[in-house]
């Protein structure tokens, strides 16, 4: 099944990834 | 001229019709319940096709709730411990989700469109945006296979 990313950006050059997995 | 054929069409729509009164009857019945299933039909799928998007927004609200609370977490982590909090979860069989702090948005494929494409997205950003009281969100889906993990190079299916 296709996997939904969702990406955050918490300060300058820090993402946050999340993807359901 | 138009009068002509008018006529004209109004003879060949006579000779067309069936000739008795019987005929005509089982003519207009038949045209009358065809009509009818026509309409009962469209009405059908557009109300399952409401009740469908109306079941996928609740889901998706419902994951969308979850990843808010989440992110919520490694946020009010101090920097440092991002990724200790992590390894630890990882090493205790994890989150729910998988969770990497990355120094640059990674690139994803987005795959898929649609109308329920659409609203899984717009209920995953208008959630996430009033949990995390944030505006840059960026949400998208990925095949599997060309999912990228923890920077543009590393591919999931290579894990």
């Amino acid at each position: 099944p296709p996997i939904l990313v969702v990406q955050l950006e918490l300060e300058p050059a820090t993402w946050l990834y999340l993807a359901t997995i | 001229t138009a009068d002509t054929r008018w006529r004209r069409l109004r003879r060949r729509l006579a000779r067309s019709l069936p000739g008795t009164l019987r005929g005509r009857f089982v003519l207009i019945m038949v045209v009358g319940v065809l009509a009818a299933q026509l309409a009962s039909y469209v009405i059908w799928t557009s109300q399952v096709r409401d009740s469908r998007l109306a079941q996928l927004e609740e889901l998706s609200s419902n994951v969308a709730f979850s990843v808010a609370s989440t992110m919520r977490f490694f946020r009010s982590l101090p920097r440092e411990y991002r990724h200790i909090v992590l390894d630890q979860l990882r090493d205790m069989g994890g989150p729910r989700f998988f969770v990497s702090v990355n120094e640059k948005r990674l690139d994803v494929a987005d795959i898929g469109e649609g109308p329920e494409k659409a609203r899984v997205v717009e209920t995953f950003r208008r959630i996430l945006t009033e949990q995390l009281d944030i505006d840059a969100v960026s949400v998208e889906f990925s095949r599997p296979e060309t999912l990228r993990v923890f920077n543009n190079e590393v591919l999931l299916k290579d894990l």
